[in-house]
């Protein structure tokens, strides 16, 4: 059961830090968007 | 493991009846009892357990979302960018500045970046093909659009005495020089200049002695003045900045690479101390002297004299040739 548990823990980390990035990608790529917008406008 | 249907009643019954306080607890009671105990001890790692794998349902979904998000902002990204690129295509005159075309292509190759290297950890990683053949064409794209705008080429042959090698050529416009250098092609150096009028105007000239002749000298001017030319402005002056030497015919600038412009007039300086020396010679010859100079001026100003002229003059070298 405490492996068990360490491996949930461990997965969690890891998507969590997934999550993390995925977030911080997601606003550049917004942030990018924006950008090219305002260009084209 | 699923523990509620193993779930026993542990409350004790402490509605005591006399008669049986003196009885013994039956086995299965005292088994249930210590079972339960047991089972108090495992609940909270079980508890821990529970809340952690849904902990990480959620995160696994919220994670779905935001790729899903992701791709669609990058679909959409690339769909402007796409929209943004024809239009530039179609009005190549309202095209913005190259900076900021080049900012454009550093995010798109940013947003490419960020699709092909941050799907490696476990993402689907599908995005990073189509987005590296859109990062091609959009590479091609800004060439095309560059090659387009620097069509607007001109190349000017002047005289110059190869003792000169100042490498200024005065042809009617301020300029400013920022920069020379050293080709491996020729061993004259090509200095390189802009128009005074900058950053306005956005014409930049290259100034280098020609390899095959050294009295010859080569200005390719690129882009095209956005003001008028200072000896049309000056229609008083007594021909102090017309002592710059003026092309005969003015290069048209084109959508071909390069036009060929020749000027076989010898400096001014030399021209005008000869004309002023008639003139103090022969005063009778002043009036038509004048006249003569006011008609050269106009005609030079004029600019179908001298498309004219050049080609009258470079049909001459054809046949010579």
């Amino acid at each position: 059961k405490d492996e068990s548990i360490d491996e949930l823990e461990e997965e969690l980390k890891r998507v969590t830090a997934e999550n993390k990035k995925l977030v911080e990608m997601l606003s550049v790529v917004c942030e990018n968007y924006n950008t090219l917008r305002s260009h084209l406008m | 493991m699923d523990y509620s249907s193993s779930w026993i009643n542990t409350s004790l019954d402490l509605n005591i009846n006399s008669h049986r306080v003196h009885q013994q607890l039956p086995k299965n009671v005292v088994e249930n009892n210590f079972f339960s105990l047991e089972m108090k001890k495992s609940s909270p790692k079980e508890e821990s357990s529970g809340a952690l794998v849904e902990e990480l349902k959620r995160v696994s979904a919220e994670n779905k979302k935001l790729t899903g998000m992701l791709t669609e902002m990058c679909e959409n990204y690339n769909t402007l960018r796409n929209n943004l690129m024809e239009y530039m295509r179609k009005n190549p005159d309202k095209e913005s500045s190259p900076s900021k075309k080049r900012k454009s292509d550093e995010i798109s190759s940013s947003n490419n970046n960020l699709m092909g290297g941050g799907e490696g950890g476990g993402v689907n990683g599908n995005n990073s093909e189509s987005s590296s053949s859109d990062e091609d064409q959009s590479c091609k794209k800004p060439m095309e659009l560059e090659t387009c705008i620097k069509a607007k080429v001109s190349r000017v042959y002047y005289k110059q005495e190869s003792s000169d090698s100042s490498l200024i050529v005065k042809d009617g416009y301020q300029w400013r020089k920022y920069g020379q250098k050293v080709t491996r092609d020729n061993p004259s150096p090509r200095a390189y200049f802009k128009c005074s009028f900058a950053p306005s105007c956005t014409v930049k000239k290259k100034v280098q002695r020609s390899v095959e002749d050294p009295s010859v000298v080569v200005a390719t001017y690129e882009g095209e003045h956005n003001h008028p030319h200072p000896s049309q402005m000056e229609s008083t002056s007594s021909g102090t900045n017309n002592r710059c030497r003026n092309p005969i015919s003015s290069a048209v600038p084109s959508s071909a690479p390069s036009t060929v412009t020749i000027d076989w007039t010898k400096s001014k300086c030399s021209n005008e101390s000869s004309s002023k020396k008639m003139m103090i010679n022969n005063p009778k010859m002043e009036v038509p002297q004048i006249l003569v100079e006011q008609m050269a001026t106009s005609l030079t100003k004029d600019l179908n004299f001298r498309a004219a002229l050049a080609a009258a003059i470079s049909g001459k070298m054809l046949h010579q040739s």
